[in-house]
């Protein structure tokens, strides 16, 4: 069977945003 | 059938259901200060076939200068600096979103001051139960009713007291609530009238000579010393502190319909106050 390559090219350094937890709003 | 997401915990979402918590905790105190949220620590959302969802919600919160019986809405309070001890709370709250109206269904909190400011010369929280301290309450409020004329004023409430190291002699810093009484001789009952007046009360100074400013919420009262002659010393009405509190925690409250929603910390559980009884939405 054939098959799907979903690999995608990668052009720049990825930034993922911490999900949790979120912002400090006073100090930590 | 069930659908679990893990949403941001800055998302709309979230803030919304971390501002829900925070007023809903703020709702059930009758003494101390008012809590602000600080970070959301996590979030998780879990959805039924029916629509409604059910949020699990970790956030941590921040002692304010603001009582609770200030109307001062929380978003206007000043967060308590470190250098001042600042009181933490970090609570698991599971909410409900049902019809679109999220409400507020069980609650577990725990409450830590920071210890790693603290240094030579500043300002040191002191336990509620204070003698020295408590003194200087009672100073502050017969100074404050010295000033005051045809009404009298007595102890609801000690919220702080602090003290610091100066050449003096120890300096104290206090703040307590304030509420009207009828004082007949030595003794003075707070007054039964739900209108009686209250007010927030900040007192600085040495033992024997406060310098006391009451905001009458709303109204600020000019600030006074204490070079008016001594009325009689008022029993002091002071909320019980027992043990060796040192400060006004966040209640506690569990409904155990609910307890797998609920991080098991037996542990730290026991720092909180007694359980209030639960009165949970039907």
């Amino acid at each position: 069977p054939a098959t799907l390559d979903l690999t995608v090219a990668q052009t720049g350094p990825v930034l993922l945003a911490p999900v949790c937890p979120g912002r400090v709003r006073f100090f930590k | 059938q069930i659908n679990v997401q893990r949403p941001m915990c800055d998302s709309p979402e979230a803030e919304e259901a971390a501002l829900v918590a925070q007023d809903y905790l703020n709702a059930q105190h009758k003494h101390g200060y008012k809590y602000a949220l600080n970070r959301i620590e996590d979030i998780k959302i879990v959805t039924m076939p029916d629509g409604n969802s059910t949020f699990v919600l970790e956030i941590d919160l921040l002692e304010t200068d603001c009582h609770v019986l200030d109307p001062t809405p929380v978003a206007n309070c000043t967060v308590r600096p470190k250098i001042l001890t600042a009181v933490e709370g970090d609570c698991d709250v599971v909410l409900k979103r049902v019809g679109g109206v999220l409400t507020v269904t069980a609650f577990k909190c725990k409450t830590e001051e920071s210890r790693e400011d603290i240094c030579v010369g500043c300002f040191n929280l002191l336990p509620l139960n204070d003698t020295a301290a408590l003194e200087f309450v009672n100073a502050s409020l017969i100074t404050l009713n010295n000033i005051t004329a045809n009404v009298s004023y007595t102890l609801l409430e000690v919220g702080r007291v602090s003290s610091q190291v100066v050449s003096g002699g120890p300096q104290y810093s206090a703040e307590f609530v304030i509420v009207e009484a009828n004082c007949t001789d030595s003794v003075c009952l707070p007054l039964s009238d739900p209108l009686a007046e209250r007010g927030f009360c900040t007192a600085l100074g040495l033992h024997s000579q406060p310098t006391v400013a009451c905001k009458m919420f709303n109204i600020l009262m000019p600030v006074v010393d204490a070079n008016n002659t001594a009325v009689p010393a008022l029993p002091p009405a002071v909320h019980v502190h027992t043990g060796s509190l040192r400060h006004h925690k966040l209640t506690s409250l569990h409904d155990p319909y609910l307890v797998g929603f609920l991080s098991a910390e037996s542990a730290e559980s026991a720092e909180v106050v007694p359980v209030v009884p639960a009165v949970v939405d039907a």
